[in-house]
């Protein structure tokens, strides 16, 4: 099963269109670094992506450099699908 | 000892093994209302498996539902379980319910990617795609909600193979897709589709590949405004709704924009409940308040679907 230890999901509420379209560019810059679970649709509409540990720096220094605040919303996804599973298998017992 | 569809988890996730044993136990205790069809098979040959609701008659007018097209949407998949389930339950009790099955037949698909949800359990757990693979690219799968024919190949869909948004090289190329097209199209009478993704709180109505507004944009706005405000009604969850292409994004290859140009009026998307803490990864607690919600909208529109006959 594929490790997604310190991959964090970051949320960015674009303030415009033009805030957007470098969202736009990075999901056709970086199309294997990041994965859009939520793409980028309007500005009133939040932007939610998975970036994986590796990338996390890069892709930090992006956002920011384009003024893109954003905040995390999955610190470590990895915890999560511990969680999932271990909830899982309590199920089955 | 053998498991019966009552003893079944409905509050936690569960494998692909684990849901298709459900269903041959659900199809067994509930014989007199739901058959089982096999309608297809995946790439990867796994069985494509839909249950029928019906309570007699032949070619009545149907209402189609799919879960788990993006096989990473788990919530979806539970969700189906849970409303299987209801629409049995409810038979027989709740007046609407009852009317709707009296007149229409019910047909779900609980897992339309299965070889993607098997990845999900394997290998992947984030996988969206389909795993149909092709010579040339070494990357794998086609997103199967852009493989439709209704604006193939238009924006919002990706050439590019390695992309999370592929189209596949032709309409309908993916065996998941086409056994769905050869099934609602072979069967005729389908008045209602609603298919069920996850996670931004939504309900959306065609087109997703044009801003044009479709012909019955008005009522199709009505009537997803009373869904929604259905849902809320169980749990306060608000969605918005509104067509896919100004309520989300411009979206081509969609099942819904097929299902509208195949003369199914009333085809709707959800995307189910979002906590702004988990996406796709909800916690399996969630599983039965986002099915109990959804519900009531699902039964808004086939209430609809049942009282607007065309």
């Amino acid at each position: 099963q594929m490790n997604f230890t310190g991959d964090q999901v970051l949320r960015i509420l674009a303030k415009d269109e033009k805030q957007l379209s470098f969202l736009r560019d990075l999901e056709i810059l970086k199309p294997q670094k990041v994965d859009f679970w939520r793409g980028p649709a309007r500005p009133s509409l939040p932007v939610d992506m998975r970036i994986p540990f590796a990338e996390l720096d890069d892709i930090k220094g992006y956002l920011e450099s384009h003024g893109l605040a954003y905040t995390v919303m999955i610190k470590n996804v990895q915890v999560l699908l511990d969680a999932e599973r271990e909830a899982m298998a309590k199920a089955r017992r | 000892l053998e498991r019966s569809a009552s003893s079944f988890s409905y509050s936690s996730y569960h494998t692909l093994e684990e849901i298709y044993s459900w269903i041959d136990n659900f199809v067994t205790e509930h014989s007199d209302i739901v058959s089982k069809i096999h309608i297809g098979n995946s790439f990867e040959n796994r069985s494509i498996l839909i249950l029928k609701f019906s309570t007699g008659g032949s070619n009545r007018p149907a209402i189609w539902i799919d879960t788990g097209i993006h096989s990473r949407e788990w919530i979806t998949h539970a969700t189906g379980i849970w409303t299987a389930r209801k629409i049995v339950s409810a038979y027989g009790k709740d007046s609407i319910l009852t009317d709707i099955l009296n007149t229409m037949d019910i047909f779900i698909d609980l897992v339309t990617n299965p070889d993607g949800f098997a990845f999900t359990h394997s290998m992947n757990r984030l996988w969206r795609k389909n795993k149909s693979s092709r010579p040339g690219t070494s990357c794998t799968g086609v997103d199967l909600n852009r493989n439709w024919k209704s604006g193939f190949g238009g924006n919002g869909s990706n050439s590019n193979p390695c992309s999370e948004t592929y189209h596949g090289p032709s309409p309908q190329s993916e065996p998941e897709v086409a056994a769905i097209v050869d099934f609602i199209t072979g069967h005729g009478n389908f008045k209602a589709l609603i298919s069920i993704h996850s996670y931004s709180q939504m309900l959306m109505y065609p087109y997703g590949h044009s801003m044009e507004p479709v012909s019955s944009q008005k009522e199709l706005y009505r009537l997803a405004k009373k869904a929604v405000k259905a849902l809320y009604k169980v749990h306060g969850i608000n969605y918005i709704f509104g067509s896919i292409s100004n309520t989300l994004y411009v979206a081509s290859g969609v099942t819904v924009d097929w299902a509208y140009d195949s003369g199914i009026k009333y085809a709707f998307t959800f995307e189910l409940r979002d906590t702004g803490r988990y996406g796709f990864l909800l916690p399996a607690t969630q599983i039965i308040p986002t099915a109990q919600e959804t519900w009531m909208a699902i039964r808004t529109i086939m209430q609809h679907t049942l009282n607007h006959p065309y």
